[in-house]
């Protein structure tokens, strides 16, 4: 996936980093002491259709092989979306002062992709 | 793109750009929103009088949680020291709940764990281990090197004047140390109950006196020896559901 320089408005990952401190949630959350919360933006034109590794998934990559040749199954318009994502693991207080350690899937963007 | 734009959600809403530090308070505010019911929370925890330091350091020093990087993407090791399996991986949450006394009761060996059903949502026990401190008063001299003492841990079933269960383990001391018994199903009893659930305790301990050795209850002068209960727990499953490999 492309990471957003600025240098065009396609699809990219947008690194997007909060600090705990800086919104006052360090006093309840233990690790880590931030998140990133990347988003994805940027625009899907037709002819990203062929650029290796921007579909999203295969049922992307096959409607984009029709968009290739001018033809337009359904609908074209596709988005920009997040097609890798990871895991974040969190230590927090709760309500009632327990420590609470938390595995919480796909929490942080990889990758954007079109879709 | 234009057109393009304006047909696709994800591609409009743009938040103006963090780079230049003029950061979209709605933004930052559906970043919170997103956090808290990733972690299923209604709203952040208050917290007025947090746990003392030194409980809090010696539990998780004490269960190898491992330091997060930045991105909080290395796990940390989970807490009660044992290998975690991939499945339980994805929804699992590891709660530790450090001992309180109730005032109202006289007994020098009670002492209770409130244990927050996390936002509500419904967790299934798969462990819970108590974590207990006990101190050896006079230095072992004779040439056997240890102290043998029962164990007797008394757990209170939910509901008021409900009956006492029993966990009982034989301890055995070369020096002060921490040692752990195992409350999984008195914790799993307590879950099944209402939304707050509180684990009554009453820690026995039979040839202590004799031994020399103190277990160490809730003793204000020593936070950091404070009983603390470690609970792993996962999202309790749908009864059909079907797992997809």
């Amino acid at each position: 996936g492309l990471e957003c320089d600025g240098s065009n408005d396609l699809c990219c990952r947008q690194r997007f980093y909060i600090d705990f401190r800086l919104i006052g949630w360090n006093d309840w959350i233990i690790a880590p002491s931030g998140y990133f919360g990347n988003y994805c933006e940027g625009s899907c034109p037709a002819y990203m259709a062929g650029v290796p590794g921007s579909a999203s998934s295969f049922h992307t990559a096959v409607v984009n092989q029709y968009r290739m040749r001018g033809m337009s199954p359904g609908s074209m318009n596709s988005c920009c979306i997040p097609t890798k994502l990871s895991m974040m693991s969190m230590l927090y207080f709760d309500d009632e002062y327990n420590i609470v350690k938390r595995d919480v899937p796909n929490m942080i963007v990889d990758e954007c992709g079109c879709a | 793109h234009q057109e393009l734009r304006d047909t696709c959600a994800s591609c409009a809403a743009q938040p103006e750009d963090p780079e230049s530090g003029r950061m979209d308070g709605d933004f930052l505010e559906a970043v919170k929103r997103h956090i808290l019911s990733r972690l299923q929370l209604r709203d952040r925890p208050n917290i007025t009088h947090p746990v003392p330091k030194a409980a809090m350091v010696t539990a998780l020093r004490k269960l190898h949680a491992g330091k997060l990087r930045e991105d909080g993407r290395v796990e940390i090791p989970n807490l009660d020291g044992h290998p975690m399996s991939n499945e339980v991986l994805e929804e699992s949450s590891e709660i530790i709940s450090f001992a309180e006394k109730d005032d109202l009761v006289m007994s020098k060996s009670s002492l209770f764990f409130l244990i927050s059903n996390e936002g509500n949502q419904n967790l299934q026990v798969t462990r819970a281990t108590l974590w207990l401190y006990f101190k050896l008063l006079l230095p072992i001299v004779e040439p056997r090197g240890r102290r043998k003492v029962m164990v007797k841990v008394y757990y209170q079933e939910p509901g008021f004047g409900s009956k006492w269960d029993l966990v009982e383990k034989r301890v055995e001391l070369r020096r002060s140390g921490w040692h752990t018994f195992t409350l999984t199903s008195a914790v799993r009893l307590a879950f099944e109950t209402g939304t707050d659930r509180r684990q009554n305790l009453d820690i026995r301990c039979e040839g202590c006196e004799t031994e020399g050795v103190v277990p160490v209850l809730l003793d204000l002068s020593d936070e950091s020896h404070r009983p603390f209960l470690v609970v792993r727990a996962r999202q309790a499953e749908g009864q059909h559901r079907i797992r997809k490999r």
